[in-house]
């Protein structure tokens, strides 16, 4: 089971 | 007010075709550099950055900053109606409902004229910090949609490991498994057929391959991808364009 990461805390964005 | 025309319309045809099935709606931010446009997909999951520097276009003029909150699938109906070779000249207000666009033949025999709305976007322009990666990988970008494409059929998702003797994407579904390997190699008669890898430490992370899959709609723009990686961050796919970049930011996925 994977699990897909959001990508706006790399980035520091809301 | 904004007037920016570009030598062949296709230029921006194809930016908007690689990315109108990740981005509905978002600001093209004009100001005397050139035209940026930055955007998180509908999930969140993947950023889209794309740079078109002044000096792509001829002329180029942007008195203030204007963002202009575009719908993306308006701006393809729009962009069909020109020719690939077409000139594209982008006119705007300062403070435009509506963006111009007009078509000239490179004959000169053929003028279109469309208005496109505007619409207001609610949408911070984030300096994205500039990595140094792990690895970065220098690829021909056909080669790259090849592998997403063959790997996609089998798996969700796909491994990129890079070390020093090469880079292999792997893949593991239900009816089997499958890898491509890349060694780097110089190809003395077209570069753009090489394959680098610039490596500081190894590298394995695994991404979705329906984005990757998403993002090689982009390889018409530049005969050359560069993937740069480091682990636990997120993947850089970038394509250069003559005056600017197209780049797609990918999380990676975690394990369970």
């Amino acid at each position: 089971e994977w699990l897909q990461q959001y990508i706006a805390p790399f980035f520091n964005l809301n | 007010m904004l007037e920016a025309r570009l030598e062949q319309a296709q230029i921006l045809k194809k930016v908007v075709e690689a990315i109108k099935d990740l981005v509905q709606d978002c600001n093209f931010d004009c100001n005397d550099a050139g035209i940026q446009l930055q955007a998180m997909d509908n999930s969140h999951v993947a950023l889209v950055s794309m740079k078109l520097g002044s000096e792509g276009f001829s002329p180029y003029r942007c008195d203030r900053n204007i963002a202009l909150g575009i719908n993306l699938n308006s701006l393809m109906k729009v962009l069909r109606a020109a020719a690939n070779e077409d000139l594209l000249t982008l006119k705007a207000e300062d403070q435009p409902d509506s963006l111009n666009l007009l078509f000239e033949s490179s004959s000169q025999d053929r003028l279109s004229e469309y208005d496109i709305k505007l619409m207001d976007i609610d949408q911070e322009h984030l300096g994205i910090p500039d990595t140094e990666y792990a690895a970065t990988i220098t690829l021909p970008s056909a080669e790259f949609q090849r592998i997403c494409r063959d790997l996609s059929a089998l798996s969700e998702s796909v491994s990129i490991e890079a070390n020093k003797d090469g880079v292999k994407f792997a893949c593991s579904g239900d009816i089997g498994n499958g890898s491509v390997t890349l060694r780097p190699h110089t190809n003395v008669e077209d570069e753009d057929k090489s394959t680098k890898i610039e490596l500081t430490e190894p590298v394995n992370l695994t991404f979705s391959l329906k984005y990757l899959v998403n993002f090689c709609k982009a390889s018409s723009l530049s005969a050359t991808v560069r993937l740069c990686l480091s682990n636990e961050v997120p993947l850089l796919v970038e394509y250069q364009m003559g005056a600017g970049y197209l780049r797609f930011y990918l999380a990676p996925k975690i394990g369970d």
